[in-house]
């Protein structure tokens, strides 16, 4: 799955995913990535968000709304991020996802959740100070 | 300075934020940026977990699912399950640009992408297709069935409930961690 959040340096904000789901999922399964708020979610007027993992737990739970209704709330990217990640940890400890946040300001953060194969998440962020796409890599929580 | 514009995209899929950044470069919208990123995905088919010739559902099909949000409208363009459409965020772009819907589905969908142009082609290719038969071969293990006869963690379906519904543990399957994940 991809997951990506663009900010215009007009402010203007848009988020998607695109995704071929998981394998042998039962014919028909819908996973979290095209459902609004799971798989993505951009507000001008708060940041934009976007989620990656196991799409039949993380559609439960809304991460990328979560975490722009958190930076609404004034928390960083990072923490918005990271929160959503342990609302999800409470219930599911095992599940594995991630998730990528930036702020109407053009910070950015990411937050992943720590399983014994999973310890760092990469992920790519190209702004205005750099001169190329950049990878970047968080340690799970 | 000002750090906007900026890209953000999961994973090191590099060529989608370089892709996504040029369109803003040149004009383009955060629409346009993410739409044109993830479609890079979609044709190279990044790491097996986007595009066609990936992830076969039980059937061996490959199935698409991709949304468009915009942050300045709230509008959102998304298709689900989708088949026979390689260009699934394209399509979900069009959902939002010509419909008042948000979330289209399954084979419909696909008529609604060949309504808008799109080509209705196979999404599996030898990798898929390998890879479903080593999974029938495996006894479709693992797979996503429980409370079912016979017992899923041992054999193919076709599944039924058994008569009398015993409830198992958790409601979430643990499928091992890396295994299903969008």
């Amino acid at each position: 799955t991809i997951g990506m959040i663009a900010i215009h340096k007009t402010g203007h904000t848009a988020a998607g995913t695109s995704t071929n789901g998981i394998k042998f999922k039962i014919h028909g399964r819908i996973g979290d990535s095209p459902i609004p708020g799971a798989g993505a979610y951009a507000d001008d007027t708060a940041g934009a968000a976007a989620a990656t993992g196991d799409g039949d737990i993380l559609m439960r739970f809304l991460p990328s709304y979560q975490a722009v209704e958190y930076m609404r709330g004034g928390e960083s990217p990072t923490t918005a991020c990271q929160k959503v990640i342990s609302r999800i940890q409470k219930y599911f400890p095992k599940f594995f996802g991630a998730v990528i946040c930036a702020n109407v300001t053009g910070s950015y953060g990411a937050a992943c959740n720590k399983l014994p194969e999973f310890t760092q998440f990469r992920f790519m962020v190209y702004n205005s100070l750099m001169e190329q796409p950049v990878e970047e890599k968080v340690d799970c929580i | 300075a000002r750090p906007l514009p900026l890209v953000l995209n999961t994973w090191p899929f590099r060529n989608a934020t370089e892709t996504a950044w040029k369109m803003l470069m040149c004009g383009g919208s955060a629409l346009d940026a993410v739409e044109t990123g993830c479609a890079v995905c979609e044709r190279e088919q990044c790491d097996g977990t986007v595009g066609f010739g990936g992830s076969p559902d039980e059937f061996g099909e490959t199935t698409l699912d991709a949304m468009i949000m915009d942050g300045t409208t709230m509008n959102v363009g998304a298709v689900g399950d989708l088949r026979r459409i390689k260009n699934a965020i394209g399509v979900a772009r069009k959902v939002l640009e010509h419909t008042t819907h948000t979330l289209l589905a399954g084979e419909s969908a696909t008529k609604f992408a060949e309504s808008m142009g799109f080509v209705n082609e196979d999404l599996s290719t030898d990798t898929s297709r390998a890879l479903h038969a080593d999974w029938l071969a495996r006894n479709c293990q693992p797979n996503y069935w429980r409370n079912v006869i016979p017992d899923a963690s041992k054999y193919c379906g076709p599944y039924k409930p058994p008569s009398i519904l015993k409830q198992d543990g958790s409601a979430y399957g643990e499928t091992g961690a890396h295994y299903g994940h969008d």
